[in-house]
Protein backbone atom coordinates (compact mmCIF):
# COMPACT_ATOMS: atom_id res chain seq x y z
CA UNK A 1 0.00 0.00 0.00
CA UNK A 2 1.19 3.63 -0.46
CA UNK A 3 -0.35 6.36 1.76
CA UNK A 4 -0.73 9.92 0.39
CA UNK A 5 1.01 11.78 3.54
CA UNK A 6 -2.53 13.61 4.41
CA UNK A 7 -4.94 11.96 6.69
CA UNK A 8 -7.96 13.97 9.02
CA UNK A 9 -6.91 14.89 12.06
CA UNK A 10 -10.17 13.54 13.38
CA UNK A 11 -12.01 10.78 13.38
CA UNK A 12 -15.93 11.73 13.10
CA UNK A 13 -15.97 12.49 9.67
CA UNK A 14 -19.28 13.71 7.98
CA UNK A 15 -20.67 12.95 4.20
CA UNK A 16 -23.05 13.98 1.86
CA UNK A 17 -25.06 13.27 -1.53
CA UNK A 18 -24.70 16.64 -4.21
CA UNK A 19 -25.95 14.63 -6.88
CA UNK A 20 -27.22 11.57 -7.60
CA UNK A 21 -26.54 8.90 -11.00
CA UNK A 22 -28.88 9.92 -13.93
CA UNK A 23 -32.08 7.77 -13.41
CA UNK A 24 -31.76 7.57 -17.25
CA UNK A 25 -28.54 6.00 -17.69
CA UNK A 26 -28.72 4.01 -14.00
CA UNK A 27 -32.06 3.31 -13.89
CA UNK A 28 -31.84 0.21 -10.98
CA UNK A 29 -30.42 2.87 -8.34
CA UNK A 30 -32.98 5.10 -6.41
CA UNK A 31 -31.45 7.42 -4.49
CA UNK A 32 -32.65 6.17 -1.36
CA UNK A 33 -30.25 2.91 -2.56
CA UNK A 34 -27.10 5.04 -3.61
CA UNK A 35 -27.51 6.59 0.09
CA UNK A 36 -27.36 3.04 1.55
CA UNK A 37 -24.79 1.44 -0.75
CA UNK A 38 -22.46 5.09 -0.09
CA UNK A 39 -23.29 4.17 3.90
CA UNK A 40 -22.24 0.64 3.61
CA UNK A 41 -18.88 1.72 1.77
CA UNK A 42 -18.03 4.07 4.64
CA UNK A 43 -18.48 1.04 6.93
CA UNK A 44 -16.20 -1.19 5.42
CA UNK A 45 -13.52 1.25 6.48
CA UNK A 46 -14.79 2.31 9.71
CA UNK A 47 -14.74 -1.61 10.29
CA UNK A 48 -11.02 -1.38 10.24
CA UNK A 49 -10.25 1.60 11.55
CA UNK A 50 -12.09 3.93 14.66
CA UNK A 51 -13.47 6.31 12.24
CA UNK A 52 -17.18 7.00 11.97
CA UNK A 53 -19.00 8.24 9.23
CA UNK A 54 -22.29 10.54 9.54
CA UNK A 55 -24.89 11.01 6.53
CA UNK A 56 -25.73 15.01 6.34
CA UNK A 57 -29.22 15.52 4.69
CA UNK A 58 -30.07 17.53 2.07
CA UNK A 59 -31.60 20.64 3.52
CA UNK A 60 -34.70 22.35 2.03
CA UNK A 61 -33.33 24.29 -0.49
CA UNK A 62 -32.47 21.21 -1.78
CA UNK A 63 -29.00 21.16 -1.59
CA UNK A 64 -26.72 19.21 0.73
CA UNK A 65 -24.62 21.48 2.91
CA UNK A 66 -20.76 21.22 4.39
CA UNK A 67 -19.90 17.27 4.97
CA UNK A 68 -16.30 16.24 5.21
CA UNK A 69 -16.50 14.40 2.04
CA UNK A 70 -18.91 15.92 -0.58
CA UNK A 71 -20.23 13.29 -3.09
CA UNK A 72 -21.24 14.28 -6.70
CA UNK A 73 -21.75 12.38 -10.10
CA UNK A 74 -20.76 14.21 -12.43
CA UNK A 75 -19.75 14.32 -15.90
CA UNK A 76 -16.70 15.37 -18.41
CA UNK A 77 -15.24 18.89 -17.62
CA UNK A 78 -16.62 19.63 -13.72
CA UNK A 79 -14.32 22.08 -13.08
CA UNK A 80 -11.77 20.41 -10.81
CA UNK A 81 -9.52 20.41 -13.28
CA UNK A 82 -10.23 16.88 -13.98
CA UNK A 83 -12.63 15.89 -16.54
CA UNK A 84 -14.31 12.91 -16.90
CA UNK A 85 -14.03 11.17 -20.10
CA UNK A 86 -17.72 9.61 -20.79
CA UNK A 87 -18.19 5.61 -20.20
CA UNK A 88 -15.03 3.65 -19.73
CA UNK A 89 -12.07 4.86 -19.13
CA UNK A 90 -11.63 7.07 -16.08
CA UNK A 91 -14.71 5.92 -13.57
CA UNK A 92 -14.11 8.18 -10.75
CA UNK A 93 -11.79 10.17 -8.01
CA UNK A 94 -11.65 11.83 -5.03
CA UNK A 95 -9.30 14.48 -3.47
CA UNK A 96 -7.16 13.82 -0.24
CA UNK A 97 -7.99 14.78 3.27
CA UNK A 98 -6.94 18.56 4.10
CA UNK A 99 -8.06 21.63 5.08
CA UNK A 100 -8.87 23.08 1.36
CA UNK A 101 -12.91 22.70 0.50
CA UNK A 102 -11.87 20.22 -2.09
CA UNK A 103 -9.96 18.12 0.76
CA UNK A 104 -12.24 14.80 1.24
CA UNK A 105 -14.36 15.33 -2.32
CA UNK A 106 -15.46 12.14 -4.23
CA UNK A 107 -16.59 12.36 -8.01
CA UNK A 108 -18.40 9.74 -9.76
CA UNK A 109 -18.35 10.00 -14.00
CA UNK A 110 -21.87 10.08 -14.65
CA UNK A 111 -21.99 8.15 -17.60
CA UNK A 112 -21.02 5.42 -16.45
CA UNK A 113 -23.82 3.00 -15.96
CA UNK A 114 -23.85 2.10 -12.32
CA UNK A 115 -25.52 -1.04 -10.73
CA UNK A 116 -24.68 -2.52 -7.65
CA UNK A 117 -25.00 -6.82 -6.38
CA UNK A 118 -22.29 -8.46 -9.08
CA UNK A 119 -24.33 -7.46 -12.59
CA UNK A 120 -21.06 -7.95 -14.63
CA UNK A 121 -21.72 -5.97 -17.58
CA UNK A 122 -22.18 -2.42 -15.63
CA UNK A 123 -19.98 -0.29 -12.69
CA UNK A 124 -20.85 -1.45 -9.43
CA UNK A 125 -20.85 1.35 -7.39
CA UNK A 126 -20.39 0.12 -4.01
CA UNK A 127 -16.80 -1.50 -5.33
CA UNK A 128 -15.52 1.90 -6.43
CA UNK A 129 -17.43 3.83 -3.81
CA UNK A 130 -14.60 1.80 -0.93
CA UNK A 131 -11.81 2.52 -3.51
CA UNK A 132 -13.03 6.01 -3.42
CA UNK A 133 -12.97 6.90 0.04
CA UNK A 134 -9.61 5.54 0.57
CA UNK A 135 -8.85 8.32 -1.17
CA UNK A 136 -10.48 10.22 0.56
CA UNK A 137 -9.09 9.18 3.87
CA UNK A 138 -5.64 9.15 2.67
CA UNK A 139 -4.67 5.98 0.97
CA UNK A 140 -3.02 6.38 -2.50
CA UNK A 141 -3.48 3.64 -4.76
CA UNK A 142 -2.13 0.09 -4.09
CA UNK A 143 0.19 -2.62 -6.29
CA UNK A 144 -0.91 -5.56 -3.83
CA UNK A 145 -3.65 -8.19 -4.90
CA UNK A 146 -5.95 -8.44 -3.28
CA UNK A 147 -6.67 -4.63 -2.29
CA UNK A 148 -9.51 -2.24 -3.06
CA UNK A 149 -6.99 0.07 -3.91
CA UNK A 150 -5.89 -0.93 -7.26
CA UNK A 151 -6.33 1.77 -9.16
CA UNK A 152 -7.89 -0.59 -12.05
CA UNK A 153 -11.55 -1.59 -11.83
CA UNK A 154 -11.32 -5.33 -11.59
CA UNK A 155 -16.05 -6.16 -11.06
CA UNK A 156 -17.84 -6.15 -8.24
CA UNK A 157 -16.36 -7.21 -4.53
CA UNK A 158 -19.97 -9.24 -4.30
CA UNK A 159 -21.74 -9.33 -0.80
CA UNK A 160 -22.18 -5.24 0.11
CA UNK A 161 -23.19 -5.98 3.67
CA UNK A 162 -20.72 -8.37 4.88
CA UNK A 163 -17.81 -6.76 2.49
CA UNK A 164 -14.31 -6.87 4.52
CA UNK A 165 -11.07 -5.13 3.67
CA UNK A 166 -7.98 -7.16 2.54
CA UNK A 167 -5.50 -6.85 4.64
CA UNK A 168 -3.09 -4.92 2.77
CA UNK A 169 -5.59 -2.47 2.87
CA UNK A 170 -7.01 -2.92 6.79
CA UNK A 171 -2.96 -2.33 7.59
CA UNK A 172 -2.93 1.05 5.34
CA UNK A 173 -6.21 2.54 6.70
CA UNK A 174 -4.76 1.53 10.41
CA UNK A 175 -1.40 3.18 9.91
CA UNK A 176 -3.41 6.78 9.29
CA UNK A 177 -5.74 5.95 12.56
CA UNK A 178 -4.78 3.40 14.23
CA UNK A 179 -6.41 -0.05 15.07
CA UNK A 180 -10.26 0.24 16.19
CA UNK A 181 -10.39 -0.68 19.84
CA UNK A 182 -6.94 -0.52 20.14
CA UNK A 183 -6.13 -4.01 19.01
CA UNK A 184 -2.45 -4.33 17.37
CA UNK A 185 -2.28 -3.40 13.36
CA UNK A 186 -3.69 -6.07 11.37
CA UNK A 187 -5.20 -8.00 14.65
CA UNK A 188 -4.53 -10.97 16.09
CA UNK A 189 -1.74 -11.96 18.28
CA UNK A 190 0.45 -9.06 19.78
CA UNK A 191 3.36 -10.75 20.11
CA UNK A 192 3.72 -12.85 17.23
CA UNK A 193 2.28 -10.50 14.53
CA UNK A 194 0.16 -12.60 11.54
CA UNK A 195 1.79 -13.33 8.41
CA UNK A 196 -0.19 -11.89 4.86
CA UNK A 197 -2.58 -15.42 4.52
CA UNK A 198 -1.56 -16.27 1.00
CA UNK A 199 -4.36 -15.81 -1.58
CA UNK A 200 -6.87 -18.50 -1.89
CA UNK A 201 -6.43 -21.28 -4.57
CA UNK A 202 -8.24 -20.45 -7.72
CA UNK A 203 -10.32 -23.21 -9.35
CA UNK A 204 -9.22 -23.54 -13.06
CA UNK A 205 -12.72 -22.95 -13.94
CA UNK A 206 -14.81 -20.30 -12.47
CA UNK A 207 -16.89 -21.88 -9.63
CA UNK A 208 -20.80 -20.98 -9.93
CA UNK A 209 -21.98 -21.12 -6.33
CA UNK A 210 -25.09 -20.19 -7.72
CA UNK A 211 -25.73 -22.85 -10.45
CA UNK A 212 -27.60 -25.47 -8.29
CA UNK A 213 -30.12 -22.90 -6.89
CA UNK A 214 -30.38 -21.57 -10.78
CA UNK A 215 -30.49 -24.90 -12.65
CA UNK A 216 -33.14 -26.64 -10.88
CA UNK A 217 -36.34 -24.48 -11.56
CA UNK A 218 -39.03 -24.09 -8.73
CA UNK A 219 -39.64 -20.49 -8.64
CA UNK A 220 -41.64 -18.72 -6.12
CA UNK A 221 -42.44 -16.05 -8.65
CA UNK A 222 -41.74 -14.99 -12.32
CA UNK A 223 -42.65 -11.34 -13.43
CA UNK A 224 -42.10 -9.72 -17.02
CA UNK A 225 -40.84 -6.18 -15.56
CA UNK A 226 -40.69 -3.12 -18.09
CA UNK A 227 -39.39 -6.02 -20.54
CA UNK A 228 -36.90 -8.18 -18.23
CA UNK A 229 -37.96 -11.25 -17.00
CA UNK A 230 -37.26 -11.49 -12.72
CA UNK A 231 -36.90 -15.05 -11.25
CA UNK A 232 -38.15 -15.11 -7.94
CA UNK A 233 -37.21 -17.90 -5.36
CA UNK A 234 -36.09 -17.57 -1.28
CA UNK A 235 -34.27 -14.25 -0.36
CA UNK A 236 -33.08 -13.59 -4.12
CA UNK A 237 -34.05 -12.88 -7.83
CA UNK A 238 -32.68 -13.50 -11.03
CA UNK A 239 -33.12 -11.42 -13.95
CA UNK A 240 -33.13 -11.79 -17.50
CA UNK A 241 -32.79 -8.84 -20.13
CA UNK A 242 -34.79 -8.74 -23.23
CA UNK A 243 -31.83 -10.24 -25.35
CA UNK A 244 -32.29 -13.26 -23.25
CA UNK A 245 -28.83 -12.98 -21.69
CA UNK A 246 -28.75 -13.31 -17.98
CA UNK A 247 -28.03 -10.17 -15.93
CA UNK A 248 -25.85 -12.30 -13.74
CA UNK A 249 -24.61 -15.64 -12.52
CA UNK A 250 -25.04 -14.83 -9.73
CA UNK A 251 -28.42 -13.98 -8.18
CA UNK A 252 -29.24 -10.45 -6.63
CA UNK A 253 -30.69 -9.89 -2.83
CA UNK A 254 -34.33 -9.15 -2.89
CA UNK A 255 -33.78 -6.64 0.26
CA UNK A 256 -31.19 -4.87 -1.65
CA UNK A 257 -33.21 -3.83 -4.16
CA UNK A 258 -36.79 -4.18 -3.82
CA UNK A 259 -36.94 -1.29 -1.10
CA UNK A 260 -39.84 -1.59 1.35
CA UNK A 261 -40.58 -5.36 1.92
CA UNK A 262 -40.54 -6.80 5.58
CA UNK A 263 -36.81 -7.39 6.50
CA UNK A 264 -36.56 -10.90 6.16
CA UNK A 265 -38.67 -11.53 3.27
CA UNK A 266 -37.87 -14.62 1.62
CA UNK A 267 -40.96 -15.95 0.24
CA UNK A 268 -42.81 -14.17 -3.20
CA UNK A 269 -45.78 -15.38 -4.17
CA UNK A 270 -46.72 -13.53 -7.15
CA UNK A 271 -45.43 -10.32 -8.69
CA UNK A 272 -46.65 -8.26 -12.25
CA UNK A 273 -46.46 -4.64 -13.08
CA UNK A 274 -49.84 -3.00 -13.63
CA UNK A 275 -49.09 -1.53 -17.15
CA UNK A 276 -51.96 1.54 -16.26
CA UNK A 277 -49.47 2.93 -14.11
CA UNK A 278 -46.27 1.28 -14.42
CA UNK A 279 -46.41 0.57 -11.13
CA UNK A 280 -45.28 -3.71 -9.74
CA UNK A 281 -47.36 -5.42 -7.69
CA UNK A 282 -46.04 -7.97 -5.04
CA UNK A 283 -48.47 -10.39 -3.35
CA UNK A 284 -47.07 -12.03 -0.31
CA UNK A 285 -49.62 -13.90 1.77
CA UNK A 286 -52.31 -11.89 2.83
CA UNK A 287 -50.74 -8.86 1.68
CA UNK A 288 -49.80 -6.89 -1.15
CA UNK A 289 -47.48 -3.54 -1.95
CA UNK A 290 -47.31 -1.25 -4.46
CA UNK A 291 -43.55 -0.25 -6.02
CA UNK A 292 -42.78 2.58 -8.15
CA UNK A 293 -39.85 1.37 -9.45
CA UNK A 294 -38.01 -0.59 -6.56
CA UNK A 295 -38.95 1.12 -3.95
CA UNK A 296 -42.87 0.47 -1.79
CA UNK A 297 -45.21 3.16 -1.98
CA UNK A 298 -45.89 4.51 1.49
CA UNK A 299 -49.24 2.96 2.86
CA UNK A 300 -48.14 -0.30 2.02
CA UNK A 301 -48.49 -3.57 2.75
CA UNK A 302 -52.63 -3.64 1.88
CA UNK A 303 -54.84 -6.94 2.80
CA UNK A 304 -55.26 -8.67 -0.15
CA UNK A 305 -59.14 -8.79 0.99
CA UNK A 306 -59.12 -5.66 -0.99
CA UNK A 307 -59.15 -7.35 -3.99
CA UNK A 308 -62.44 -8.77 -3.19
CA UNK A 309 -61.76 -11.71 -4.16
CA UNK A 310 -63.46 -15.25 -2.88
CA UNK A 311 -63.63 -18.49 -3.55
CA UNK A 312 -66.25 -20.62 -5.09
CA UNK A 313 -67.11 -21.39 -1.53
CA UNK A 314 -67.51 -17.63 -0.33
CA UNK A 315 -64.20 -17.82 1.61
CA UNK A 316 -61.57 -14.67 1.34
CA UNK A 317 -58.46 -15.43 -0.46
CA UNK A 318 -55.73 -15.96 1.52
CA UNK A 319 -52.89 -15.82 -0.99
CA UNK A 320 -52.06 -15.81 -4.82
CA UNK A 321 -50.30 -18.32 -6.76
CA UNK A 322 -49.64 -16.24 -10.13
CA UNK A 323 -50.56 -13.15 -11.37
CA UNK A 324 -50.20 -11.52 -14.70
CA UNK A 325 -51.53 -9.37 -17.35
CA UNK A 326 -52.36 -11.41 -20.55
CA UNK A 327 -51.29 -9.36 -23.23
CA UNK A 328 -53.65 -10.57 -24.76
CA UNK A 329 -56.77 -8.14 -24.08
CA UNK A 330 -54.97 -6.52 -21.28
CA UNK A 331 -57.03 -7.91 -18.48
CA UNK A 332 -55.02 -8.79 -14.91
CA UNK A 333 -55.64 -12.20 -14.22
CA UNK A 334 -54.73 -13.66 -10.56
CA UNK A 335 -54.62 -17.69 -9.54
CA UNK A 336 -55.28 -19.12 -6.08
CA UNK A 337 -55.93 -22.96 -5.53
CA UNK A 338 -57.14 -23.92 -8.70
CA UNK A 339 -59.23 -21.15 -9.58
CA UNK A 340 -58.82 -17.36 -11.22
CA UNK A 341 -60.12 -14.62 -11.31
CA UNK A 342 -59.88 -11.55 -13.48
CA UNK A 343 -59.80 -7.62 -13.27
CA UNK A 344 -60.26 -4.98 -15.72
CA UNK A 345 -57.52 -2.46 -14.41
CA UNK A 346 -57.62 1.37 -15.73
CA UNK A 347 -56.71 4.84 -14.67
CA UNK A 348 -59.29 7.50 -14.29
CA UNK A 349 -56.84 11.03 -13.80
CA UNK A 350 -54.60 10.06 -11.62
CA UNK A 351 -56.73 7.24 -9.67
CA UNK A 352 -55.66 3.92 -10.96
CA UNK A 353 -59.16 1.70 -11.13
CA UNK A 354 -59.62 -1.99 -10.51
CA UNK A 355 -62.82 -3.65 -11.16
CA UNK A 356 -63.30 -7.63 -10.65
CA UNK A 357 -65.71 -8.68 -13.18
CA UNK A 358 -68.49 -10.67 -12.89
CA UNK A 359 -68.42 -14.65 -13.54
CA UNK A 360 -65.60 -15.27 -11.72
CA UNK A 361 -63.46 -17.32 -9.87
CA UNK A 362 -63.51 -19.84 -12.98
CA UNK A 363 -61.81 -22.78 -12.94
CA UNK A 364 -57.99 -23.30 -14.12
CA UNK A 365 -58.80 -26.25 -16.21
CA UNK A 366 -60.12 -23.52 -18.88
CA UNK A 367 -56.65 -22.80 -19.46
CA UNK A 368 -56.12 -26.69 -21.34
CA UNK A 369 -52.55 -28.25 -21.95
CA UNK A 370 -51.18 -26.21 -18.83
CA UNK A 371 -50.22 -26.92 -15.26
CA UNK A 372 -53.47 -26.06 -13.15
CA UNK A 373 -51.07 -25.51 -10.42
CA UNK A 374 -48.48 -23.17 -11.37
CA UNK A 375 -45.50 -21.32 -9.98
CA UNK A 376 -46.56 -17.96 -11.79
CA UNK A 377 -47.44 -16.94 -15.67
CA UNK A 378 -45.79 -13.96 -17.54
CA UNK A 379 -46.91 -12.27 -20.89
CA UNK A 380 -44.21 -12.54 -23.23
CA UNK A 381 -43.58 -12.04 -27.37
CA UNK A 382 -46.19 -11.75 -29.45
CA UNK A 383 -49.10 -11.83 -26.38
CA UNK A 384 -48.13 -15.31 -25.23
CA UNK A 385 -48.48 -16.33 -22.28
CA UNK A 386 -46.10 -18.58 -20.44
CA UNK A 387 -46.69 -20.84 -17.45
CA UNK A 388 -44.19 -21.40 -15.14
CA UNK A 389 -44.41 -24.77 -13.13
CA UNK A 390 -40.87 -26.62 -11.61
CA UNK A 391 -38.40 -26.56 -14.15
CA UNK A 392 -40.59 -26.11 -17.17
CA UNK A 393 -42.92 -23.66 -18.92
CA UNK A 394 -45.38 -23.99 -21.36
CA UNK A 395 -46.69 -21.80 -24.10
CA UNK A 396 -50.21 -20.66 -24.90
CA UNK A 397 -49.70 -19.12 -28.62
CA UNK A 398 -51.34 -15.91 -29.75
CA UNK A 399 -54.33 -15.11 -27.07
CA UNK A 400 -54.93 -19.23 -27.10
CA UNK A 401 -57.08 -20.25 -23.72
CA UNK A 402 -57.21 -24.02 -24.61
CA UNK A 403 -54.29 -25.63 -26.92
CA UNK A 404 -55.12 -29.48 -26.10
CA UNK A 405 -51.10 -30.47 -26.70
CA UNK A 406 -48.67 -27.91 -25.80
CA UNK A 407 -45.08 -29.32 -24.94
CA UNK A 408 -42.76 -28.09 -21.93
CA UNK A 409 -39.64 -26.86 -22.77
CA UNK A 410 -36.55 -26.19 -19.84
CA UNK A 411 -36.57 -23.15 -18.06
CA UNK A 412 -33.28 -23.15 -17.02
CA UNK A 413 -31.81 -24.18 -19.93
CA UNK A 414 -34.28 -21.51 -21.96
CA UNK A 415 -34.07 -18.61 -19.37
CA UNK A 416 -31.31 -19.22 -17.15
CA UNK A 417 -27.86 -19.67 -19.04
CA UNK A 418 -28.27 -24.18 -17.34
CA UNK A 419 -26.76 -26.64 -19.56
CA UNK A 420 -28.91 -29.27 -20.75
CA UNK A 421 -29.32 -31.94 -18.96
CA UNK A 422 -27.03 -34.76 -20.36
CA UNK A 423 -28.90 -37.23 -23.00
CA UNK A 424 -27.68 -40.08 -21.53
CA UNK A 425 -26.95 -41.18 -17.77
CA UNK A 426 -23.67 -40.36 -17.07
CA UNK A 427 -22.27 -41.62 -13.56
CA UNK A 428 -23.95 -38.85 -10.52
CA UNK A 429 -20.44 -38.07 -9.28
CA UNK A 430 -18.01 -38.69 -12.07
CA UNK A 431 -14.75 -39.17 -9.58
CA UNK A 432 -16.28 -42.68 -9.33
CA UNK A 433 -15.21 -43.03 -13.12
CA UNK A 434 -11.93 -44.30 -13.15
CA UNK A 435 -9.46 -45.59 -16.07
CA UNK A 436 -5.93 -46.97 -16.00
CA UNK A 437 -3.86 -48.94 -18.13
CA UNK A 438 -5.34 -51.92 -18.33
CA UNK A 439 -8.71 -50.63 -17.88
CA UNK B 1 6.83 -2.29 -32.05
CA UNK B 2 3.72 -0.07 -31.37
CA UNK B 3 1.90 2.12 -34.40
CA UNK B 4 2.60 5.91 -33.34
CA UNK B 5 -0.95 7.08 -32.38
CA UNK B 6 -0.57 3.78 -30.34
CA UNK B 7 2.89 5.52 -28.46
CA UNK B 8 1.30 8.53 -28.02
CA UNK B 9 -1.48 7.21 -26.58
CA UNK B 10 0.29 5.32 -24.36
CA UNK B 11 2.73 8.62 -23.64
CA UNK B 12 -0.41 10.40 -22.37
CA UNK B 13 -1.67 7.50 -20.39
CA UNK B 14 1.76 7.25 -18.43
CA UNK B 15 2.39 10.87 -18.00
CA UNK B 16 -1.48 11.10 -16.77
CA UNK B 17 -1.12 8.53 -14.09
CA UNK B 18 2.20 9.74 -12.61
CA UNK B 19 4.87 7.00 -14.36
CA UNK B 20 5.89 10.02 -17.02
CA UNK B 21 6.82 13.41 -16.04
CA UNK B 22 4.28 15.35 -17.88
CA UNK B 23 5.82 17.51 -21.21
CA UNK B 24 7.42 20.03 -20.26
CA UNK B 25 6.92 22.91 -23.62
CA UNK B 26 9.63 25.22 -22.44
CA UNK B 27 12.27 22.69 -22.56
CA UNK B 28 10.59 20.70 -25.32
CA UNK B 29 12.41 17.84 -24.24
CA UNK B 30 11.23 14.22 -26.14
CA UNK B 31 10.20 11.21 -24.34
CA UNK B 32 13.71 8.92 -24.64
CA UNK B 33 13.61 5.44 -25.15
CA UNK B 34 14.93 4.84 -21.79
CA UNK B 35 12.74 6.77 -20.17
CA UNK B 36 9.30 5.28 -21.71
CA UNK B 37 10.93 1.96 -21.26
CA UNK B 38 11.54 2.42 -17.91
CA UNK B 39 7.93 3.74 -17.08
CA UNK B 40 6.44 1.63 -19.09
CA UNK B 41 8.45 -1.56 -16.36
CA UNK B 42 7.41 0.56 -13.13
CA UNK B 43 3.56 0.79 -15.09
CA UNK B 44 3.53 -2.90 -15.77
CA UNK B 45 5.45 -4.01 -12.00
CA UNK B 46 2.84 -1.86 -10.43
CA UNK B 47 -0.47 -3.22 -11.96
CA UNK B 48 0.96 -6.38 -12.15
CA UNK B 49 1.40 -7.79 -15.37
CA UNK B 50 4.69 -9.16 -16.87
CA UNK B 51 7.57 -6.69 -16.92
CA UNK B 52 8.70 -6.20 -20.25
CA UNK B 53 9.09 -2.53 -20.69
CA UNK B 54 7.30 -3.09 -23.89
CA UNK B 55 3.68 -1.91 -24.98
CA UNK B 56 2.73 -5.58 -25.37
CA UNK B 57 -0.98 -6.78 -26.03
CA UNK B 58 -1.46 -7.13 -21.78
CA UNK B 59 -0.12 -4.20 -20.91
CA UNK B 60 -2.35 -1.94 -23.43
CA UNK B 61 -5.38 -4.25 -22.46
CA UNK B 62 -4.44 -2.79 -18.60
CA UNK B 63 -3.85 0.62 -20.06
CA UNK B 64 -7.47 0.24 -21.49
CA UNK B 65 -9.49 -1.26 -18.54
CA UNK B 66 -11.78 1.39 -16.83
CA UNK B 67 -10.05 2.76 -13.86
CA UNK B 68 -9.18 5.43 -10.66
CA UNK B 69 -8.56 9.17 -12.43
CA UNK B 70 -5.64 9.49 -9.70
CA UNK B 71 -2.45 8.88 -10.75
CA UNK B 72 -0.26 5.94 -9.52
CA UNK B 73 3.16 7.36 -8.16
CA UNK B 74 1.97 9.64 -5.96
CA UNK B 75 3.98 13.00 -6.52
CA UNK B 76 1.60 14.99 -8.50
CA UNK B 77 1.93 18.52 -6.67
CA UNK B 78 -1.46 19.69 -7.67
CA UNK B 79 -3.63 17.11 -6.01
CA UNK B 80 -1.31 17.09 -2.75
CA UNK B 81 -0.01 19.50 -0.68
CA UNK B 82 2.63 17.49 1.10
CA UNK B 83 4.04 13.94 -0.57
CA UNK B 84 5.56 11.24 1.84
CA UNK B 85 5.69 7.58 0.64
CA UNK B 86 5.55 5.08 3.03
CA UNK B 87 6.74 1.54 2.01
CA UNK B 88 6.05 -1.88 3.35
Amino acid sequence: YALSGLKWHKTDLTWSVHSYPSPSLSPGLPNTLVDSILTYAFKAWSDAAPLTFRQLKIDSRGAATGGDIRVTFARLLHDDGYPFDGQGGTLAHAFFPGRDEVAGDTHFDDHEIWSYGGQSSTTDLFTVAVHEFGHALGLSHSSSDPSIMRPYYQGPVGDIPNFQLALDDKLAIQQLYGVKDGRPPGGGDPVNPRLPSPPPPRPTQPSDPSFHERCQGGFDAVANIRGEVFFFKGAHFWRTKRDGSLVSLNPAQIKNFWIGLPPGTNKIDAVYERKSDSRIIFFIGPQYWVFKDTVAMSGYPRPLSEWGMRTRSGQLVERVDAAFIWAHNGKTYLFSSGEFWRFDEGRRGEQVTRQLEPGYPRDNSLWGGVPTHMDDIISWGEGDAYFFKDNLYWVLKNGGLNQEVVIPKSTAVDWLRCPAPPATSTPKIPKQCNCDLKG
Amino acid sequence: SAVPDQFSRAVDWLSRYGYLPPPDPRTSKLQTKEGMEKAIRVMQRFGGVPETGQLDNETLKLMSTPRCSLPDIVGSEDMLKRRRRRRR
